[in-house]
């Protein structure tokens, strides 16, 4: 463990945190893609299954349930207690373009030909294109709420520092892992573009709209 | 080195 590592981490939890709140607070999802939650939440199932099969710290234990919980938390939130709020219309990523090839990539490309390594393989895979219907939800109404942008600030920054991390570890104890790094590579610079409107607007106390 | 063996991050 590393500053690098626990702060990606607890800026996920933030992340996950602020969207609830965000949802709880207001009584509405709206802005919110649930398929990209829906595929956070099968990010977390498919990669904690060795919560049962393989103890490595309690912070590492109470971590793994709670993103599990708070994920799945937020899916029962938008499809079940506000789902009047839930702004299917603009949600219409099509999310087996994303599952089926990342399935038949975590198959191909793995560390081990075992079950519970290719399903960690596939959340690795997966988590780094989940954030893309949610993103294409934004380029499509051309806006974001600013606490919606908070929490996508929140939820990239954290795969931002895990590369700063791996950098840390390789140099320290010599430690890389190329499927995660690769994948966390990927994931971060989808957040490219958002990064560079959230530092020159929202920083600066507007709110998010895409250039028309 | 690389491999499985490390799962300690989330």
């Amino acid at each position: 463990m590393n500053v690098f590592r626990l702060v990606g981490d607890l800026s996920h939890l933030l992340a996950i945190i602020i969207l609830l709140l965000k949802i709880w607070k207001t009584r509405s999802c709206a802005g919110v893609s649930g398929k990209s939650q829906i595929l956070f939440s099968l990010v977390f199932i498919t990669r904690y299954l060795d919560l049962f099969t393989n103890f490595i710290s309690v912070y590492n234990s109470v971590m793994k349930i709670i993103y599990l919980v708070t994920s799945l938390g937020t899916v029962y939130l938008m499809y079940f207690k506000f789902k009047a709020t839930y702004d299917s219309n603009h949600d219409t990523f099509r999310i087996e373009f994303l599952v089926v090839p990342v399935g038949g990539l975590s198959f191909l490309v793995n560390h081990d030909f075992t079950p519970l390594e290719i399903l960690w393989t596939f959340s690795i895979y997966l988590e780094s294109v989940a954030i893309l219907p949610q993103l294409f939800m934004i380029s499509k109404t051309g806006e974001a709420e600013t606490i919606t942008s908070h929490y996508l600030f929140a939820l990239g920054s954290y795969r931002a520092l895990y590369i700063v991390n791996w950098v840390y570890r390789y140099y320290t104890e010599g430690f890389f892992d190329l499927i995660a790094i690769v994948a966390g590579c990927v994931q971060t610079i989808l957040y490219c573009d958002f990064f560079y409107l959230y530092i020159t607007k929202v920083l600066k106390g507007k709110q998010l709209k895409l250039p028309a | 080195g690389q491999g499985t063996e490390n799962k300690d991050e989330l």
